[in-house]
């Protein structure tokens, strides 16, 4: 019967931004392209009830549900990517060849709860 | 503890052994191939979602890294041994720098000749032999190579290129102390060689014998797949 706040949106499960310059770390001399890299990563609350935009699973949902239940035996779901993206660098190797190489599932492009 | 820092572990994952330190890193703007150029671009383009990141659709083949291997050969002598009127040069292409576990997929030779204007031949014989082993000075030099290629080459206004499918022989030249490189050989057909250098077979030396021919360049366009970084059987997004 307590009242049950929810949790405020800004903890809530969400991507967050995070780009990383190559500058920064030193990498300007052997990375052609890009500059940097966006590593983004998912962090937040999954609270019940769970809402459509967080991409939750219905086990997810049941999962939040028996968190909120018994929150010290039953951890919430988490907060992970569901959609990633590609990158690609060009560099030089150590014998100075020019190499593009592709990667896959790279960029955090959005959140769920799983 | 270099070994195990952060930053190492970081590009291990991301299939480097290391942090690159190429030679010519002080140099700004070194060459870039444009056909990499290109294909970054439209990697990062619009339709990256759509492009498979383990395919190279430009080839045709499957793979995640592409690399544009530079030839180590150099120029052998102004005169070939077993061709009196013609140029050699001798062409390497260091295979290992390839990480084992890569699948080579393509090994393209590909020989580009930058006509000199007013200068030098309009039309090339050239042959391409893969040196099998070293040869002893005044051996027989046909006992230690095999012929891949002999084609003659019409030079143009605009570079000339000549593409060579290697990925049978490239993948043997990963093994240690398999790979002897190749031979490339240039003899010109519309012009005599006396008429093109400063000097006759005769000399010891050759002066500038290249200066009379087309700047060659040659590239060895590796493509090659990492399993851990392409997974296969994944489904594409519908």
């Amino acid at each position: 019967s307590a009242v049950h706040l929810p949790v405020t949106p800004s903890n809530v499960c969400k991507a967050r931004r995070l780009y990383i310059d190559f500058k920064d770390v030193g990498w300007q001399d052997w990375i052609i392209a890009p500059q940097g890299y966006m590593a983004n990563y998912c962090h937040g609350e999954c609270p019940f009830p769970l809402s459509e935009s967080l991409n939750g699973t219905n086990h997810a949902i049941l999962q939040t549900l028996v968190h909120s239940l018994d929150p010290h035996g039953t951890p919430q779901p988490c907060c992970v990517p569901i959609h990633l993206s590609p990158i690609s660098m060009l560099y030089y190797d150590n014998n100075d060849n020019v190499v593009l190489r592709h990667y896959q599932d790279m960029v955090v492009d959005e959140c769920g709860c799983r | 503890e270099e070994a195990k820092s952060p930053e190492r572990l970081f590009l291990g994952s991301l299939g480097l052994s290391g942090r690159p330190r190429p030679a010519g890193s002080q140099q700004p703007g070194r060459h870039v191939p444009s056909a990499l150029w290109r294909m970054f671009r439209r990697s990062e383009g619009d339709h990256a979602e759509e492009s498979d990141p383990c395919t190279v659709s430009e080839y045709g083949v499957r793979g995640n890294i592409i690399r544009y291997v530079q030839d180590q050969g150099r120029l052998v002598s102004g005169w070939s041994s077993s061709c009196r009127a013609c140029l050699e040069k001798q062409l390497y292409f260091n295979m290992s720098v390839l990480q084992p576990v890569e699948l080579l997929s393509l090994a393209q030779l590909e020989i580009t000749f930058h006509w000199k204007l007013l200068q030098g031949p309009r039309a090339l014989s050239v042959s391409l032999y893969q040196v099998i082993r070293a040869t002893l000075r005044g051996a027989d030099p046909q006992a230690g190579r095999r012929l891949l290629l002999s084609q003659s080459v019409r030079l143009q206004h605009e570079p000339t290129s000549v593409a060579v499918d290697l990925t049978a022989l490239a993948e043997g030249w990963r093994k240690p102390g398999r790979n002897y490189g190749l031979l490339l050989e240039l003899l010109p057909l519309d012009a005599e060689p006396e008429e093109l250098l400063p000097f006759h077979p005769g000399n010891s030396l050759p002066l500038e014998p290249a200066s009379a021919l087309p700047l060659v360049q040659a590239s060895l366009v590796a493509v090659s797949l990492n399993p851990h970084q392409c997974r296969s059987g994944r489904r594409r997004r519908r």
